[in-house]
């Protein structure tokens, strides 16, 4: 583990003489590759070390009892620092049904994520959703959100033909019409580069005016993840991250990545594959995990 | 003998970057550099503007593999197995085989529909059947995995089927329970058909981080995996994860799916991979 190889590092160090800043530096790579093997960004890590060399040195880490043990601390507490606040708030409608879009990479978790949302904000909040099938692409696509929707007792609309921003735009009506107050869009998984699908999105989020955009995301992904998450924040402007698949033991560096890149706050992860597997985000726990 | 300086070690440090960026991992990165280095010092690299051939071809000599194809077995029916992790691409890269050894070989192929948890898995891969053109045996959702398997490799044989193609649900090596299911699926598709699995896949996500090595040993031990898929490459994710799973694990990248169609699937080509790594 990290504390491991650094108490060893400082014990070898202690056994030459002094402790210098330049081994503040050497202890710095052990803590990048400790990162970079929890797939924290490469890009990220640079400006995050830097921010903790700086600390330790500010610190007089190299004057404490156990400076191994003050550089986990001062890592673990810029780590948390960074993935923000808790902010796992969903912004209501005042006006109309609050409209959710779930948008993402192919296979990312979204049409789950989906059903174990509209079941959270049913159980938490009351609240009375309605499932939307705006994935006309993928085979069975429809099906899987129909039988996720009858699982959980919520409407689910869908068209039988017809493109993903009608279908989006006149579920808001047929939400209205029956008494929906909270609307989830399950589109098709794309990549970022694929130019018409993300005009596809850019499309639904102009005729509906979204109260929130997740970019669901697997919590596996590796250096790619700052490539994906930061294109689908330029063309979307989202609101808010899910995390999915976090109940595996991927030690989940994207999650850090795509905060410090986006800057947007992770609001759920995912931690299963049944529908009640949903919990609101908690930045600690996920500071732990990457520190592993 | 000629003087060459040190090797620029500001060199190895960008050639690093972009092993690191690729999800090479930092210690299959770093013992690369290192050998870079040790081959420069031993002349084995003269120049500078030597060193990213000398990377290129290091890392298609550790990708390349004797053995590419797809197993067969000696008399039909061949049994592909495949498995991994939750969204990783299983499905449709069976519908892309499917279509590749019905409509570009000519064979008979029969789909074995065991993943009977999620929702719509079974009628995703009879909508897929259908559209190649290929049989498929199912049961109903919830039935056991292992029973479809049974009856797929019974009608596989009696039907006179070449290929027989099996699905199975996406689980996460941590699910010990449901790991135990993969190798009792395994087992029956021993017993029922010699040499059967002929081949086992597993199909990972491009865009998977460190994580991809530990799916794969943990995925190997349980059904002794004999090839990787590697789908969704033609996003921007590299893939690099696969050099340290061929280094450690010795198993080789047999096929990459590259895009959401029937014709989306090739062949794997370390030199056009690694060309595409390090750009
Ligand atoms: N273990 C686990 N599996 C999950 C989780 N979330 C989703 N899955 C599984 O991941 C797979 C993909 O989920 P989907 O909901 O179909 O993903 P998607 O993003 O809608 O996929 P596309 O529509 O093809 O882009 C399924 O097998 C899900 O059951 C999670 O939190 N944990
Ligand atoms: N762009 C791209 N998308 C792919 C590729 N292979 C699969 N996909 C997409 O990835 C998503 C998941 O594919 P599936 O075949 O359902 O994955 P799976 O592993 O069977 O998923 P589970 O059964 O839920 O574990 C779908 O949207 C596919 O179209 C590929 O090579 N490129
Ligand atoms: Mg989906
Ligand atoms: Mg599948």
């Amino acid at each position: 583990t990290l504390t491991e190889s650094l108490s060893n590092i400082f014990r070898n160090l202690r056994g030459k003489g002094t402790i210098s800043e330049k081994n503040i530096h050497e202890v710095m790579r052990e803590v990048r590759t400790a990162l970079l093997e929890a797939d924290v960004s490469h890009k990220v890590l640079k400006t995050f070390l830097k921010d903790v060399t700086e600390k330790a040195i500010g610190q007089e880490v190299i004057k404490s009892i156990r400076p191994d043990q003050q550089i986990i601390q001062i890592v673990h507490e810029e780590l948390v620092h960074l993935m923000g606040e808790t902010d796992t708030k969903i912004n209501l409608n005042q006006k109309r049904p609050t409209v959710i879009m779930m948008a993402g990479l192919q296979g990312s978790g979204k049409t789950t994520t989906c059903g174990k949302l509209a079941r959270f904000l049913n159980k938490r909040q009351g609240m009375s959703p309605l499932l939307v099938a705006a994935d006309v692409q993928r085979p069975a696509a429809i099906d899987q959100l129909q039988i996720i929707g009858k699982e959980l007792g919520y409407p689910v609309y869908s068209e039988d033909g017809g493109r993903p921003q009608k279908i989006c735009r006149r579920s808001i009506a047929y939400a209205e019409e029956h008494g929906n107050n909270v609307i989830i869009f399950d589109t098709a998984g794309r990549l970022h580069i694929d130019e018409p699908l993300m005009q596809e999105l850019r499309d639904i989020v102009r005729l509906t005016a979204p109260d929130e955009i997740f970019l669901v995301c697997d919590a596996m992904l590796g250096q790619d993840a700052v490539n994906s998450a930061s294109e689908f924040n330029k063309q979307l402007e989202i609101s808010g991250i899910v995390f999915t698949k976090l109940d595996g033991d991927a030690r989940g560096g994207a999650v850090m990545s795509i905060r410090a890149i986006t800057g947007k706050p992770v609001k759920f992860v995912g931690v299963g594959e049944k529908l009640d597997k949903i919990e609101e985000f908690r930045p600690a726990g996920m500071a732990d995990r990457i520190l592993g | 003998r000629i003087f060459k300086g040190s090797i620029s070690e500001e060199r190895l440090d960008e050639l690093e970057e972009i092993m690191l960026k690729a999800d090479m991992g930092p210690r299959t990165a770093v013992s690369i550099v290192d050998e870079l280095r040790e081959a420069y010092a031993d002349g084995e690299i003269k120049e500078m503007s030597e060193v990213r051939d000398f990377l290129g071809n290091r890392l298609v000599d550790l990708l390349a593999q004797e053995e590419n194809e797809l197993n067969e077995a000696e008399k039909p029916p061949t049994v592909i197995m495949v498995a991994g992790v939750n969204g990783s691409g299983k499905t449709t890269t069976i519908a892309k085989l499917a279509h590749h050894f019905k409509n570009n070989l000519g064979k008979k192929v029969l789909l074995a529909a065991s993943d009977t948890f999620r929702a719509a898995a079974c009628e995703q891969l009879e909508l897929w059947a259908n559209r190649v053109g290929v049989e498929i045996v199912k049961h109903q959702s919830g039935a056991d995995p292992a029973a479809v398997c049974f009856d797929a490799a019974d009608a596989a044989v009696a039907r006179g089927m070449d290929v027989l193609i099996v699905d199975t649900a996406g689980r996460l090596h941590t699910q010990t329970n449901l790991m135990k299911e993969l190798n009792k699926i395994r087992r029956v598709v021993e017993k029922k058909i010699p040499g059967a699995p002929h081949e086992v896949l597993l199909v990972l996500d491009a865009t998977v981080g460190q994580n991809g090595l530990v799916q794969s040993k943990e995925f190997s031990d349980a059904i002794q995996v004999t090839g990787l898929v590697l789908a969704k490459l033609d996003g921007t994710a590299k893939g690099g994860v696969v050099v340290s799973i061929k280094k450690e694990l010795d198993i080789p990248v047999k096929l990459i799916g590259v895009g959401e169609k029937a014709e989306d699937l090739q062949p794997f080509d370390p030199a056009d991979f690694v060309e595409a790594l390090l750009e």
